[in-house]
């Protein structure tokens, strides 16, 4: 598994 | 936020809203596939689940809800409202060949194996392929509207500064999304060819042809 970054994106 | 970032949303707002016109003023949606609309849709449901649990910012909360709003509108005018004018016979290409495997690999490599990160990134490996077939449509038709490629451009141009953007923000925030990044490169590439042909044929001639 990778590193969850913040989903602030579109 | 920085300016491509925002340029490409705008860009990916233009788009949408380009289409819904176009086939609500021509109310005619001859030459558009709904099987990549019906694609999109799936995108923006699938991605923004997060509406329900976690609020960034009212910008983000209210182009998330426009985006879907869209969507679903242009999947409506072209399945309901004006289905007598859907292609269906040109649009034949068969989405589970993208659905399938795109749903196998957001199983295998995601950032965390929880349902709302699955279906996260479902929805971008599945944006990243989601043109294929409005692309493959027009290369069977040989031609598209002015106002079509105009559609194409705006939503290919979105993912394009979406590059700058990771860019921008890895070296300015040390941010990066590694599925996001090879997703985004992805699709930006499927439309060099289709960014080719705009500038050089499309500009001012009418109809498209390729």
């Amino acid at each position: 598994c990778l590193r969850t970054p913040v989903k602030d994106e579109l | 936020m920085n300016v491509f970032r925002l340029t490409g949303d705008l860009s990916h707002l233009a788009a949408i809203i380009i289409l819904l016109l176009k086939i609500w003023k021509s109310r005619s949606c001859a030459g558009i596939s709904g099987k990549s609309q019906i694609l999109f849709a799936i995108v923006f449901t699938t991605r923004y689940l997060d509406l329900l649990t976690s609020f960034i910012s009212l910008y983000n909360t209210c182009m998330k809800v426009i985006y879907i709003g869209c969507a679903y509108a242009t999947v409506y005018l072209i399945y309901a409202k004006f289905r007598a004018t859907y292609d269906g016979n040109h649009d034949s290409f068969r989405v589970e060949f993208l659905v399938v495997p795109v749903g196998g690999l957001s199983v295998l490599i995601n950032h965390d194996f929880s349902p709302l990160e699955i279906l996260w990134t479902f929805s971008i490996y599945l944006e990243s392929v989601a043109i294929l077939p409005q692309l493959f449509m027009i290369s069977k038709t040989g031609e598209a509207e002015t106002i079509t490629t105009h559609y194409l451009f705006c939503l290919g141009l979105y993912r394009a500064l979406y590059l700058f953007n990771w860019i921008w923000r890895f070296y300015f925030e040390g941010f990066f999304d590694m599925i996001a990044i090879v997703a985004g490169v992805v699709q930006t590439v499927l439309y060099c060819d289709f960014f080719y042909l705009y500038v050089t044929k499309g500009w001012f001639s009418r109809p498209y042809r390729l």
